[in-house]
């Protein structure tokens, strides 16, 4: 463990709570795309098994567990309890153009062709892209809640934290998990557009981030 | 690549 990959989960952490806890105080999730949530819940599904197979820490199985809860509970939330205020006609992101490639790339591309390997490789692939229906979604309606973009920027800032801890890992023990770390890649790619919007718009305390 | 590589992050 290193205070990259630390902080790194904390962000992980605080993205998820605050989502959470703004649809549960809001007791709205208006504008809030529930297919990416139904696809982390499911990233954390496929990458989690190894819950009942392998003990690593204290520390890692509390963290999957808590991440486990909160997606389902959120999901919960959205497609549930506050289903009247879900916007689905602006969740309209065609998500099996995500699983579709991204399953068929873990059959091709994976250290092992063994169920729990490929997975695994499945959750990695998947939560590269698993942000594009909450980001597609902002872009449809223009504008996203300021406590939206604080938890797109946690998110965001969660999985640059890991490249870095890759980086830290690659010099300090030579570890480098190259399916993790081009994914990595990628998904921070996604966030780049909306980073930039973050810090000129909703860090001028313009409130609301209304898109150009 | 290491398929037995220790999955120890999240």
């Amino acid at each position: 463990m290193n205070i990259f990959r630390l902080l790194g989960d904390m962000c992980h952490l605080v993205a998820i709570i605050i989502l959470f806890l703004k649809i549960w105080r809001s007791k709205s999730c208006a504008g809030i795309s529930g297919k990416s949530q139904v696809l982390f819940a499911l990233v954390f599904t496929t990458r989690y098994l190894d819950l009942f197979t392998s003990f690593i820490s204290v520390y890692n199985t509390v963290m999957k567990v808590v991440f486990l809860v909160l997606a389902y509970a959120t999901v919960y939330l959205i497609y549930l309890r506050f289903r009247s205020t879900y916007n689905s006609e602006s969740d309209s992101f065609r998500v099996e153009f995500l699983l579709v490639p991204v399953a068929g790339l873990s059959f091709l591309e994976n250290y092992a062709f063994a169920p729990l390997e490929i997975l695994w490789t499945f959750s990695i692939y998947l939560e590269s892209v698993a942000i594009l229906p909450q980001l597609f979604m902002i872009t449809k309606t223009g504008e996203a809640e300021s406590i939206t973009t604080h938890y797109l920027f946690f998110l965001g800032l969660y999985r640059a934290l890991y490249l870095a801890n890759w980086v830290w890992r690659y010099h300090t023990e030579g570890f480098f998990d190259q399916i993790a770390v081009v994914s990595g890649v990628v998904q921070t790619i996604f966030y780049c557009d909306f980073f930039y919007l973050y810090f000129t718009k909703v860090l001028r305390g313009s409130g609301k981030m209304t898109l150009p | 690549a290491d398929s037995e590589k220790d999955k120890d992050e999240l």
